[in-house]
């Protein structure tokens, strides 16, 4: 038996709208742990992880580890149908082929409950060496998301250059080119408004803007996103979840052979 | 722009 309540119905709509332009399907993997779920869109150029803790939960139980294949738009639309206040408790049974969604109004006054059909994935699991990273940059989210759409009105690749003195990030396009330099700040008892950076290297990589763009329909999960970059690997854009977890976008560089 | 690379250049399926 699997059952995990949410208090947040809007925290998993917003989860849902920053993996369902990547995807068409995933598997949510549910264990003792929490739910994760990693998996690769169709060119295998970016890669979702999403990592939901079991304590991040108002009630989580999982007798036995169950991976549940669910098509994303279908999923979607299950979620349209609940309130922004409204509790979701996620609910299946062990080899079970559906999965329900209870949806739970505040004062009780409204209860619904959708039971929706799981799907067998045969989704393929990369293995993600841990890395050291020459260069990690916090930044304001809204702040990221804003950079990325002026940009990519420019050109299709964005440039993410880091040194001591700040991050770059540049554009070049038919109609000529574009350029946002951020220095670090010294907010430091504002964190979630400061750009950080710390660098072990200058590091200098190419990303579609295309991709980029998609992740950051994770903006309204956090005020405060991390991106971290080394030569020849790909790029780490993640979002923590507060008290929930973390969502985590890996793209593919643009290197010339 | 230089060529797009798949993660699978730098990552192994398991």
């Amino acid at each position: 038996m699997f059952e995990a309540r949410l208090a947040s119905s809007a925290t998993f709509k917003k989860v849902l709208d920053a993996i369902k332009d990547l995807l068409n399907e995933a598997s949510f993997d549910c264990s003792d742990a929490g739910i994760q779920l990693q998996a690769m869109d169709n060119s295998h150029v970016s890669l979702v992880s999403l990592n939901l803790k079991s304590d991040g939960f108002e009630k989580y139980r999982c007798d036995r580890n169950l991976t549940m294949g669910m098509n994303l738009a279908s999923l979607s639309k299950v979620f349209r149908c609940s309130g922004s206040d409204d509790t979701v408790t996620i609910k299946a049974q062990d080899d079970a082929d559906t999965v329900t969604f209870m949806f739970e109004a505040k004062k009780q006054e409204k209860i619904s409950d959708y039971e929706m059909k799981l799907m067998n994935l045969d989704q393929e699991h990369l293995g993600i060496p841990e890395t050291e990273f020459s260069c990690i940059i916090k930044l304001p989210s809204g702040e990221f998301a804003r950079i990325v759409r002026d940009l990519s009105q420019f050109g299709e690749s964005i440039v993410i250059s880091c040194t001591k003195e700040g991050v770059k990030f540049s554009t070049q396009g038919d109609i000529g080119t574009g350029n946002v330099k951020l220095a670090q700040t010294n907010n430091f008892d504002k964190e979630d408004q400061s750009v950080i950076i710390d660098m072990q290297e200058p590091v200098s990589l190419t990303f579609s803007c295309e991709y980029l763009n998609s992740f950051t329909k994770a903006t309204p999960l956090s005020n405060q996103v991390t991106l971290s970059l080394c030569d020849n690997v790909p790029l780490v854009v993640e979002y923590q979840i507060p008290d929930l977890g973390h969502l985590k976008y890996y793209l593919a560089p643009k290197i010339e052979e | 722009t230089p060529p797009q690379t798949t993660l699978l250049a730098f990552f192994e399926i398991c």
